[in-house]
């Protein structure tokens, strides 16, 4: 099992959006997919419009098998979802010296029955971030195309080499909205200083926000929209690159 | 001194935004006022195009006074800003038994020097948050008008319960769209749930995510825009509302 963190310290960039939309196309082409929420707003399971019984919290704080919490959001994709609760969870986990390891640890018990795992990250430094860079080897890192966001990606990086795990495999675009200049301008300069790391741009499009309001994946809500080619492009460059065929 | 935390779990909602041009706004109208940024991606600096000496590394972690490193963003506007160090300050600080509330005892050395203090938060649980709604009374929410950032809310509230400090004042709708069937009923329903709490909308507007790349406040940026009136009319209401004439 390949393990990816979807992850960027600013926030409302994308990532619970990719996350979804990349983990169905993976499931839609066959690939037996996880997606891990480590995020106490729990947004992944909103999106996929599923309601689950158990979450993370049970595997980090009671020790409950993953197996037993996931729920079936779609065929070939499994959640592992988060809630508030996981708020708890926090206090709890760092009074144990191998805090940072237990989310890895837990996902290598059912890696034999996934091709690729997702994790879900917040926008934050927090304990669950840093337990899912240890357990992540693929770094995917969506930025929307503003300033704020581009200072983002040089945090994340000081943070990768800090905990000193995961690699970003790919930068994505968001919200690219091709009539606003600065946008055009925003995206030469990620790709000026990321060069191949840079993938082609998610264009803005309502649809997408409209499908995770509906908990739908956007291949669900409007397969000819450009969120869905768009995101099903990225799929196609994601397998690729992580050897996932 | 009135302390308003500036906070919403979900990421990219234009907290940096209300901060920035918010206080801005009281200080244009003589207010004294403090700016503090507790969110290591350090945006406050970065929008109000200020380099900053000192951080609130030093003061949280070596005891610095926070006179000593502040910096003067604006006439009547000073910034306590934040970087990436600290990043390794929630560590250090939770192994202390008052980590909780050492941002509100350093602001509380400054407090009869300034009007009002606004506290920019990141998108999560961090310890840094905790110890920003510790130190406020007041809690200003703004919230992009989506369906993910509504749920938001409710966990912040939950938050605030288990916390016991911060009363939420308003709920501020940003990035408004009104081209957007889906805007205006998701704007209802937050009014419908949320009441005399909610303001005005804040218009989406280009020339404020213009004015924040350029390190520039959108009454410097273009004192006409949409942007511009919408922060003004808010910034007339919050004073009124927390009796800050
Ligand atoms: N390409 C796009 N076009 C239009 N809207 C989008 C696009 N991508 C995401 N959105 C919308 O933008 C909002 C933010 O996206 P999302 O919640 O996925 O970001 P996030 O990075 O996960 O946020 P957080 O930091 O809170 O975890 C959501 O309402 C989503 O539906
Ligand atoms: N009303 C608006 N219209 C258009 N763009 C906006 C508006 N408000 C904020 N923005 C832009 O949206 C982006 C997100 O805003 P901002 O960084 O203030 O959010 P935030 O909640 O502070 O994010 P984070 O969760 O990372 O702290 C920024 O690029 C900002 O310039
Ligand atoms: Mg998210
Ligand atoms: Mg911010």
């Amino acid at each position: 099992m390949r393990t990816v963190a979807v992850t960027n310290l600013k926030g409302g960039v994308g990532k619970t959006t990719t996350t979804v939309n990349v983990g169905a196309g993976l499931a839609l082409k066959g690939l037996r997919v996880l997606l891990v929420d480590v995020d106490a707003q729990g947004n992944l399971a909103t999106a996929l419009g599923v309601l689950p019984l158990r979450t993370l919290y049970e595997v980090l704080v009671d020790g409950k098998a993953v197996a037993q919490c996931l729920v079936r959001a779609r065929p070939n994709l499994d959640l592992l979802a988060a809630d508030a609760t996981l708020m708890n969870a926090q206090p709890l986990m760092t009074q144990r010296p191998d805090w940072a390891y237990l989310l890895g640890r837990a996902l290598k018990t059912v890696a034999s029955q996934y091709d690729v795992a997702l994790i879900d990250c917040s926008a934050s430094l927090s304990v669950m971030n840093m337990g899912a860079l240890l357990a992540a080897q693929d770094v995917l890192v969506p930025t929307a195309v503003e300033h704020l966001a581009l200072r983002g990606i040089e945090l994340l990086q000081e943070q990768l080499a800090r905990v000193g795990s995961g690699t970003i495999r790919c930068i994505v675009p968001t919200m690219f909205d091709s009539r606003q200049r600065q946008a055009h301008e925003l995206l030469l300069q990620l790709q000026g200083r990321y060069a191949g790391l840079v993938t082609e741009p998610i264009r803005v499009n309502v649809r997408l926000s409209e499908a995770s309001a509906q908990g739908r994946t956007i291949y669900e809500h409007d397969p000819r929209s450009r969120g869905a080619l768009d995101y099903a492009q990225l799929v196609e460059h994601v397998s690729t690159l992580l050897g996932l065929q």
